[in-house]
């Protein structure tokens, strides 16, 4: 595409085709939008993260990542759709600009780019990294598996032809460490929301142990309000709650990591399928997901901005 | 490049625990190489797994004999993949 208004958000793209997108809205919008490089995946791909700031010095931030799961194409797509509408709507809609105006967005839209690559190159249900393990023939460890939260627990895999392979160790997998490091580095995240699909969950902490966060009732209810904004634009109807309680034990995952660093306002997301596609949402349903997702971030985003801690 | 043709999604409906636990008796027999959308969580909420076709008999078989409920919610992976290279490839030509 020639320009981000020219893009089609409509299709699905490759990774170059988004790497692509990235430099053109930075070029666009050299004022609001930076590309940083994060890290390098297992197999050497650059791992960016758009930054989107409108000044001061490591201000409090939210971050927003998808495609952690390689497979679940709607959620790269709709990154991308994101990056788009916060150039447009900077300015114009008052909630996203008094947002910007005093918090910095990361967002990272392919989480796992060897993983991506393969679904467009050999395998489009590959949901893992494409690290190799010594010892054994199968490929690759969950990402959303290889956390320090619970890590070893319960609720994950420990055999490397598994699905839900938790690693050899905590951040063993390149992808999850850049995040890690990243987060760390920066010391002023006040969110983290984790995109995958599909189901149609908003999730929280914990997943690796039944024992109900301290944050809780405010999560429940910031929940509340998100899958309410959600559901208002076509009635997508999102359950919520915990991750135990709502679907089942899940150890080492990204949000009970970032819960476990202080930041309070962590959600995981799990985008539509309406009961008929699962990870093969047709493109046409790509910009209607973005559209009713974006409500729901909007209002995690307003309550973490009207909220400092 | 990976071939999924005649691989389908079954969506199970698991009632009560036993069925689930009967489900994950399936998720552990790696010959079958089911793959797991949804996994088996709780009962009343689907599990979605694809079954590459020559286990697909004796999935069904399974479910059947131990009255577990099931619909064929995806009947041809393959086909609907080749729709979304098809909408890629007509988007790029364009």
């Amino acid at each position: 595409a020639r320009s981000t208004d020219t893009f089609n958000y409509a299709t699905y793209h490759t990774l170059e085709e988004i790497y692509g997108f990235m430099d053109i809205l930075v070029a666009e919008h050299p004022q609001l939008v930076s590309k940083l490089q994060i890290g390098n995946s297992y197999e050497g791909r650059p791992i960016y993260v758009l930054k989107f700031s409108t000044g001061g010095n490591s201000r409090p931030a939210i971050w927003i990542d998808t495609g952690i799961h390689s497979r679940e194409w709607v959620t790269q797509a709709s990154g991308v759709w994101f990056a788009k509408k916060i150039t447009q709507d900077y300015g114009q809609d008052s909630t996203l600009t008094a947002i910007l105006d005093s918090m910095d967005i990361f967002l990272e839209i392919v989480t796992n780019p060897d993983g991506f690559a393969f679904t467009h190159n050999k395998n489009r249900m590959w949901r893992k990294t494409r690290s190799l393990t010594e010892g054994s023939s199968c490929v690759g460890a969950d990402p959303n598996r290889n956390w320090d939260a619970g890590f070893g627990m319960p609720g994950a895999s420990s055999n490397p032809c598994t699905e839900t392979y938790r690693g050899k160790f905590a951040n063993s997998e390149a992808e999850v460490k850049s995040i890690v490091d990243f987060v760390k580095n920066h010391g002023n995240i006040k969110a983290f929301i984790s995109i995958h699909s599909y189901s149609q969950l908003l999730l929280y902490p914990y997943g690796y142990k039944a024992e109900v966060a301290p944050d809780q009732a405010e999560l429940d209810q910031v929940a509340k309000s998100a899958v309410t904004a959600l559901s208002s634009l076509y009635g997508t109807k999102f359950r919520y709650g915990s991750i135990i309680k709502t679907i089942y034990q899940a150890s080492g995952n990204t949000i009970d990591w970032s819960y476990s660093q202080g930041i309070k306002y962590s959600f995981t997301f799990e985008l539509r399928d309406t009961g008929r596609y699962g990870f093969l949402l047709p493109a046409s349903q790509i910009v209607p997901t973005a559209r009713e997702t974006w409500l729901a971030l909007c209002a995690i985003m307003q309550h973490t901005l009207n909220h400092p801690y | 490049k990976e071939d999924f043709t005649g691989h389908q999604v079954l969506r199970i409906s698991a009632t009560d625990e036993a069925q689930v636990q009967k489900v994950k008796e399936l998720e552990d027999l790696e010959h079958l190489k089911l793959d797991f959308w949804r996994g088996p969580a709780q009962p009343g909420s689907p599990i979605d797994v694809r079954v590459p076709s020559p286990s697909t008999q004796a999935v069904k078989i399974f479910l059947e004999a131990h009255g577990i409920g099931y619909t064929t919610m995806i009947e041809d992976v393959q086909a609907l993949l080749d729709e979304e290279q098809e909408q890629m490839f007509a988007f790029r030509t364009r």
